[in-house]
């Protein structure tokens, strides 16, 4: 499977609508301080359920809507694409859309999970991505200052790195 | 549990010992504090860099200790592989010429995977197949740009990608 | 000591908005979580960058963190000055302006005192007085070369240097 | 007083004595990853006894001493040149130089101080960078990897960088 597509509307620094094709193979995102690179990153984390609001440097889901932003919500989706195994156990070629939305209510936060449109329980997309050979652990992305931390930590919780692993 | 965990760092070591050669030209290992009981105590990490004495991970230099780390976390993924990988400035600390190491690393990987590379350096965004631009523009927020113009859709609110 | 702690939080948190606006052009602030009792809270740093809005610094980018952090280190330092400062690789997040940025700062206050500072980055490299050059020379060790050739003694048994 | 050279003698990776005069004003040091700069850095907390073995990245005293060198001493020097007041309160325009030696014995570690060759005690030296108006703290050293920590470090222990200043 590969990623196709990144949209973030409304989300932290996105105030519009923007889609983000990405290429298969080595693809680089560079630009100045502050200007949403690692935006993007809380993004797919985002879409994905796999990180908590802390690990995408927001206190709670809701600051991840656009403060300049018009709308009381924020909506991001990824296109994925790639070889599905269907129920008679053949492989064909498919593309399929997460999206995840967070809105502001009186009420609170509010957040949904969708794929192709249809509205999911995190378990159902984890499933769906476990499927597609895709991580739910967030093991595949090393966040900014990761590697450092690395670097610094102790013996025993470098070990515990590798406990999660097994 | 244990036997599971012993399984997962014998490869994890074999994938370390390739990787870190590959990435510092020298010889790197793992070892655990207490191989009876690896619960019991935590992981070394251990390197000799090219022309150098086996030192641990701790006595390195900054940018020794980022190599070595980098060397890890490719061993892990090469155990637990994944379609798609994202690093963000993972090459705080590098010089030119471990950058440029780094990013052959990462390209050829990326034949059969998905990478996502944040960098602030050239070296870097260089060996990469698209380079994504991403600015603030005062009162209207992130913009993208560099994406490939044929990815474009005019449908789009997004009139600033690839403008 | 609450009456030396606070005198001195006042003249650092004076010290702060200045380097602040100076580093990253927008307003910072330093504000005691427990303004009546200081040592049962801690100290936050909160900042507008130009153009965006307040945030405190564990909501901000990591080249702005850094900028932060480095606004805060020198209001540490107009508080309490020494005739010599060193910084060893402080610049690792900043992108080019910034790096320029803090250059400058750096070369403002060497007027009066003594800055030593490493860094890979050549903005850093291009605005100072003087370069030293440190490489490894394998079965020779650390060689160093830039110095200025005037302060070179033949007497040395360092015939490396400045060679 | 400003600092005029530090010369490092068996001292880490340099294997040979190697004296690095320092200007006046903005210098910077560069080079490739290993290369010694910040074993630079190290040589000077060594000499005027502002760091613990650990904060030099060495397990021991005797971890600073060349693993390739022939001696079995490293010798860290530097020079500091200045305006001093003497006991008349005059003000003189000098030089002296600090030097620190640690050394490997059978017996386990030596070390010892001297001011313009006449060993001292690390309080009177730190008397005499008082009299300089050189801070003993080290707070004037930013280390690798510091304004990281900084920026990582809870607003308690943020505090309590402020409270070593007060
Ligand atoms: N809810 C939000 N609404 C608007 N802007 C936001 C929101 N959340 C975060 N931001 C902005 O996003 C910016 C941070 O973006 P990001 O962390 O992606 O920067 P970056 O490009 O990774 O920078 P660096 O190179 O320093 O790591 C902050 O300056 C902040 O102002
Ligand atoms: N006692 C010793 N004898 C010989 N070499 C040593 C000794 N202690 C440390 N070293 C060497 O010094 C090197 C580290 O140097 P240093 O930390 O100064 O590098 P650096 O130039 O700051 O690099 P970076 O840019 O990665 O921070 C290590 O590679 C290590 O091999
Ligand atoms: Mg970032
Ligand atoms: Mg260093």
């Amino acid at each position: 499977v590969r990623v196709e597509a990144l949209t973030l509307d409304n989300f932290k620094s996105f105030a519009k609508k923007t889609r983000i094709p990405i290429r298969d193979g080595f693809t680089t995102v560079s630009g100045p301080n502050g200007s949403g690179k690692s935006n993007i990153i809380d993004a797919i984390q985002f879409v994905l359920g796999i990180a908590t609001s802390k690990g995408m440097r927001a206190e709670r889901l809701t600051d991840l809507i656009c403060i300049e932003g018009t709308k009381p919500s924020a909506r991001v989706t990824l296109e994925l694409a790639g070889a599905f195994e269907d129920a008679d156990g053949r492989r064909t070629h498919k593309k399929v859309e997460v999206t995840r939305v967070v809105r502001r209510q009186k009420s609170g936060a509010q957040a949904h999970y969708e794929v192709d449109g249809t509205p999911v329980r995190l378990t159902d997309l984890h499933d769906l991505m476990r499927d597609l050979g895709f991580p739910t652990s967030g093991q595949n992305i090393v966040l900014q200052g990761d590697v450092i931390r690395l670097t610094s930590m102790g013996g025993v919780a470098r070990r515990q790195v590798l406990d999660e692993l097994a | 549990k244990r036997t599971a965990f012993l399984d997962a760092f014998a490869r994890v070591s074999k994938a370390f010992a390739g990787s870190f050669a590959e990435l510092a030209r020298g010889e790197g290992r793992l070892r655990l504090e207490n191989p009876d009981d690896p619960f019991a105590g935590g992981l070394i990490i251990e390197a000799r860099p090219r022309g150098k004495k086996l030192a641990r991970l701790e006595a390195m230099s900054g940018g020794e200790k980022s190599l070595t780390a980098l060397a890890f976390i490719f061993a892990l993924q090469e155990v637990n592989p994944a379609p798609f990988f994202v690093f963000d400035e993972v090459d705080q600390s590098l010089d030119g010429v471990n950058t440029d190491t780094l990013a052959s690393a990462i390209k050829s990987r990326a034949d059969s995977r998905q990478y996502l590379v944040i960098s602030h350096h050239r070296v870097m965004l260089e060996k990469s197949r698209q380079t994504i631009g991403v600015t603030m523009r005062k009162g209207w927020g992130t913009v993208v740009t560099g994406v490939p113009m044929e990815e474009t859709e005019p449908a789009q609110a997004a009139p600033e990608v690839g403008a």
